[in-house]
């Protein structure tokens, strides 16, 4: 069985908001090393992996693996019910037909619980080699979220440039174009402003903004966002979270014109 | 306005 208790559910609630609009049906996999999800879009185009170590947890158990099939509207529908600071339990038997969630006030006795309808899921899961990746930036979060969204107003696609000079990102559309350019950046008293360029090769990639603004909702669950680039391979944006958890969403180039 | 790539093109499933 599974019994995995988180001391925030806030943490849940973010990650699920995060990843909703780009999948749907999400088989969660728990075993003794945590719950993980893969799960591609619908136009297979960005993929999202989550990792939710069991040292996330405290405390965490699972015999065995169970592929708990969620459909994340239902689970979020569930989550509003819990405060961010409640403490939030998942519970499951071995061959489930729910997943159980039993969220605590710790300042009050409320106990609330919960059941959802588990869905059989056949999710094609993609193998992601390890990868050296050409040039790797890590950068505020919200510093990504506000390039993406900027840059969006004029275009649908991005170019990320990465040289010895910086990373730039760079648009073109119908009324102009622009650009922000970022410098590596070391910030003493405030490390989550640092930007970090590691480069063993020049890289210039284009991507769909659409996608990269969708995946900048998982803002909130890291002061910085590490991006992983090679040429002609997807995109990585990686969300670290606590205890070696994380949140990375893979995003097929475009290319040619 | 440049193509979009499939990720299945770059990765196998398994």
């Amino acid at each position: 069985m599974l019994e995995a208790r988180l001391e925030q559910a806030n943490l849940l609630k973010k990650v699920v908001d995060a990843i909703k609009d780009l999948v749907q049906d999400c088989n969660f996999d728990c075993n003794d090393s945590g719950i993980a999800l893969q799960a591609m879009d619908n136009s297979h185009v960005a993929l999202v992996s989550m990792m939710l170590k069991s040292e996330s947890f405290s405390p965490f158990r699972c015999d065995r693996n169970i592929a708990l099939g969620i459909n994340l509207t239902s689970l979020t529908k569930v989550l509003r019910a819990a405060q961010n600071e409640d403490i939030l339990t998942l519970k499951a038997e071995d061959a489930p037909d729910v997943v159980n969630l039993v969220f605590e006030s710790a300042e009050s006795d409320r106990i609330s619980e919960y059941d959802i309808k588990l869905m059989d899921i056949d999710q094609e899961h993609l193998g992601i080699p390890e990868t050296e990746y050409a040039a790797t930036i890590s950068m505020p979060s919200a510093e990504f979220q506000r390039i993406c969204r900027d840059l969006m107003a004029l275009s649908e696609s991005v170019s990320i440039e990465c040289s010895k000079e910086g990373v730039k990102f760079a648009c073109q559309g119908d009324i102009g174009s622009g650009s922000v350019t970022l410098r590596s950046h070391t910030n003493v008293d405030k490390p989550e402003m640092n930007v970090e360029i590691d480069l063993t090769e020049p890289v210039s990639l284009t991507f769909s903004l659409k996608y990269l603004v969708g995946f900048c909702k998982a803002s909130s669950l890291s002061g910085q966002v590490k991006l992983c680039l090679s040429n002609e391979v997807p995109l990585l944006v990686e969300y670290a979270l606590a205890n070696n958890s994380y949140l990375r969403f893979y995003l097929a180039p475009k290319i040619g014109d | 306005t440049p193509l979009q790539n499939d990720l299945s093109e770059f990765y196998t499933a398994i």
